[in-house]
């Protein structure tokens, strides 16, 4: 392609600047990233994790995959050479940085990028998408908002302060174990502009660029990022049943609901991990897990000692399908990065006899998320327990923004009657569910080819 | 949305830029590109994906892995290395149009 200035035509889409040469000034990383991203994706696991901006199935040499890792954490800092016009410097507001921390987990942001890059910018130059912040760990941190290839550099922004710069896209599509995990990786802006600084001061010739560089403005960086997320995220707990692991969610201090899948066996002891307000372990065991055939995947959780200072959450008793919702999991990364929030709206509840059996969400939700919490953003109240997510036995596609999670209406009823009496028969139910419910959890339709529930 | 991100959007829209690298003798050889934000306008300092910059390393790709390095100076890549920066209209200044070629992208009907 030539990237020279071209003749004025008839513009098809917005007006852009004509491209303007420039200078690399340097290359950067931001050591406390790359330190992170080792911790998180460099572990045995590894070889399931892929960054590179083709599917897992598309043929990507191991050269170019290794060049795209060994990138993935690095920056540049440019100097475009002036045109010779009138300055710039009347164009645009200042930018501002948000500093490390003070963005908490579920903060609503927004990225601007051009996907495919340079490929038709008038078409794709700064398109945007909006998001949480779903996960953080340091200056590593992960949004929900959808990212293309082409993105990667590009802003990501918070309304508070407005237009604050939080982070830039550092790797647009995440796949684990070939399944796409629908996170976009970032790096903080404040540590790579001091990352930037510091290199700087190293380079006589342009270090007095350093002052040129935006600064971190708002709540103090030594905030500790654990204890910042909405406060109803933190009945989200993890659950370990020996190898396995999946999430679930403390409905009374010393009850816990989790998915059979996760939690398989009456009787069974399980470690049920707790990250907030502070983080502890303790053992619990299976009181009553659904039989195999019962269309409702859900297990109950006895534990040993209350889980101090985690809120209950406040079951709804209506569903309103558009609701704004969040879903709290330890999918993908388990215990070593605490549990991902991730939004989306109630895109469907499906009734059977006028009463809601199954909900549907725009939520990405990933293995390990079975199990956990889905809230309602505004209230925070609790709508239902996270069942699966959607596979293309066809195709072997994931997609991640389509999952189904149990009403908790269907499951309030007993589990009060347990907690008041310590009977269970109100949860045996559960396991004769009527065949129109098991119906609509088989995914049973006429075609013989479609997704199939997994997770 | 607008009334809670327009704000937000109007910087996120006035900072963002598409960096392009490519070689000086032989451009037909590649472009690569990626999404940058201009972080001062005078003079226009860009902060962008490092990983377009990959082919252009004098030392290959292994020089991002060497033990301790967290910065490279601009000579690090080859003197062909050819950048071009590109952003949207701003008030007062005189807009084009690029015209690109074409990569492997079509839209097929859904």
């Amino acid at each position: 392609a030539d990237l020279e200035p071209c003749p004025a035509a008839q513009p098809r889409g917005r007006l852009l600047q004509t491209p303007r040469a420039a200078e690399l000034l340097l290359l950067l990383s931001c050591p406390a990233f790359r330190a992170h991203f080792a911790r998180l994706f460099g572990s045995e696991a590894a070889e399931q994790w892929r960054f590179a901006s083709a599917a897992p199935e598309e043929e990507v040499s191991g050269d170019e995959e290794e060049d795209q890792l060994r990138a993935l954490g690095w920056f540049a800092l440019l100097r475009v050479q002036p045109c010779g016009e009138a300055a710039e410097a009347a164009h645009g507001p200042a930018m501002t940085v948000a500093p490390l921390g003070a963005v908490a987990k579920g903060t609503p942001l927004l990225a601007c990028g051009s996907p495919f890059g340079a490929f038709c910018p008038d078409i794709f130059l700064n398109t945007l998408s909006r998001g949480v912040l779903s996960n953080a760990a340091g200056p590593l941190l992960l949004t929900d908002a959808r990212c293309l290839p082409g993105t990667e550099g590009g802003g990501v922004f918070a309304a508070r302060p407005a237009g604050s710069l939080v982070a830039l896209v550092a790797a647009p599509l995440c796949w684990k174990a070939r399944e796409w995990v629908g996170l976009t990786l970032l790096c903080a802006a404040g540590p790579l502009l001091r990352a930037a600084r510091a290199a700087l001061a190293h380079l006589p010739d342009i270090a007095a660029l350093a002052a040129l560089l935006p600064t971190e403005v708002g709540s103090p960086r030594s905030l500790p990022l654990r204890g910042l997320s909405p406060p109803w995220a933190a009945a989200a707990v993890l659950v370990e049943f020996g190898s396995v692991w999946g999430s679930g969610v403390a409905m009374a201090p010393r009850l816990v609901v989790t998915c059979r899948h996760v939690a398989p066996r009456e009787a069974a002891k399980v470690l049920v991990h707790s990250a907030n307000p502070k983080s502890v372990a303790i053992w619990g065991h299976v009181v009553f897990a659904t039989q195999e055939a019962s269309p409702y995947d859900i297990a109950v959780v006895s534990l040993e000692e209350d889980l101090d200072g985690v809120p209950i959450p406040k079951p709804v008793e209506h569903f309103h399908e558009g609701t704004a919702v969040s879903v709290v999991g330890f999918g993908v990364f388990g215990q070593a990065c605490g549990p991902s929030v991730t939004s989306g709206i109630l895109s469907a509840v499906v009734q059977v006899d006028n009463t809601p059996v199954m909900l549907q969400t725009t939520c990405a939700v990933h293995g390990g998320s079975s199990g956990g919490p889905l809230f309602s953003t505004h209230s925070g109240d609790l709508l239902g327990i996270v069942a699966s997510n959607t596979r293309d036995n066809n195709t072997g596609a994931t997609y991640p923004h389509l999952n189904f999670s149990i009403p908790i209406t269907v499951l309030q009823p007993a589990l009060q009657q347990y907690l008041q009496t310590g009977d269970l028969s109100g949860l045996r139910e559960l396991d004769r569910a009527a065949e129109p419910i098991r119906v609509v959890w088989r995914l049973q339709r006429p075609q013989p080819t479609v997704p199939r529930s997994k997770l | 949305m607008r009334r809670q991100w327009g704000p937000t959007m109007r910087v996120a829209e006035q900072a963002g830029c598409v960096v392009s690298a490519s070689r000086a003798e032989q451009p037909e050889a590649g472009l690569w590109s990626c999404s940058g934000v201009i972080l001062s306008r005078n003079p226009v300092l860009v902060l962008c994906h490092g990983g377009i910059f990959t082919p252009f390393l004098r030392g290959g790709s292994g020089t991002l892995t060497a033990a301790g390095a967290t910065f490279l100076p601009g000579d690090s890549c080859g003197d062909d290395l050819r950048l071009h920066v590109q952003w949207g209209p701003t008030a007062a200044s005189p807009a084009g149009r690029s015209e690109q070629g074409r990569p492997g992208l079509f839209t097929p009907s859904c």
